[in-house]
């Protein structure tokens, strides 16, 4: 199976 | 006071279909060194940023005396834009402390002027910090047959896998019901730019991304004949369409991991 990550995984809030 | 005019309304009306169904809500941060978007969809999986420099040819005037932010709702900005023609020349206007956008459409021979106003919103989306990367791979490839890939394999799965090498950059799917793949040679002897496949190798990367979201970001298709795809393995592509005279709009697709 694949498991969709998030964006806030990769980009972090400032 | 901001004041912007754009000599293409169709440039407008091209980002903001471009982003409409996927971004509900967005804050247009305006500068004097122009205009920026940034926003998250729903699932925050998918992420755009749109960049319109003040300095470029297409803005005929530009004026932002204070830093403002514009929170819109994109499906009501994209209704404003439909009573514009392709042809004229749109102005957006707001105060230094706005709470409404103004949009003037001047028509070519100037015997139409059109004006609207809409409500801006109070968007509390905290921007991200989207870090410069030396991607593994960046190809750069005609819009429309993205599009056609994107969509084709949509046919047959949800998940796209995206495979970079020396050779050029292959598309593969595979569902319940079948598979299909796709592979882009580099391109050698095309005489137009526009038609060209070029793949800047550092490293190979293969990652796998939501179809269903690349589909969504083709809706920038008409903004540009090219369309950049940045990879590194385990990190979000980046599909940029370059506006010409402008600036570029952005999307950014977090990748999907096979347990």
């Amino acid at each position: 199976i694949s498991d969709q990550l998030q964006m806030l995984f990769f980009f972090l809030r400032p | 006071m901001f004041e912007a005019k754009m000599l293409q309304s169709s440039v407008l009306k091209k980002i903001i279909e471009s982003l409409k169904d996927l971004f509900a809500d967005a804050n247009f941060d305006c500068s004097s060194s122009g205009i920026t978007l940034q926003d998250m969809d729903s699932s925050h999986v998918a992420l755009c940023y749109l960049k319109l420099r003040s300095d470029e040819e297409g803005f005929e005037d530009y004026r932002c005396d204070r830093n403002i932010t514009l929170g819109v709702n994109l499906g009501l900005m994209s209704k404003i834009l439909k009573c514009a023609g392709n042809d004229d020349v749109v102005t957006l206007r707001a105060e230094d402390e706005p709470n409404i956008l103004t949009f003037i459409f001047d028509s070519k021979n100037s015997e139409r002027v059109s004006k609207y106003d809409i409500k801006l919103m109070e968007i509390d989306s905290e921007l991200l910090g989207i870090p410069d990367t030396d991607y593994s791979c960046v190809v750069k490839m005609p819009s429309h047959e993205f599009q056609r890939i994107c969509s084709n394999l949509s046919q047959l799965g949800d998940s796209v896998t995206i495979d970079c090498h020396k050779e050029g950059v292959d598309f593969k799917v595979a569902g319940e019901q079948g598979s299909g793949a796709i592979k882009l040679k580099q391109t050698t002897s095309v005489d137009k730019e526009e038609d060209q496949v070029t793949v800047q190798l550092n490293e190979p990367v293969t990652q796998s991304f939501a179809l269903k979201f690349l589909c969504a970001f083709t809706k920038a298709t008409s903004l540009s004949d090219t369309v950049n795809l940045s990879l590194t393995q385990d990190t979000p592509v980046v599909v940029e369409y370059p506006i010409a005279q402008h600036g570029y709009l952005r999307f950014y697709l977090a990748p999907k991991i096979e347990e």
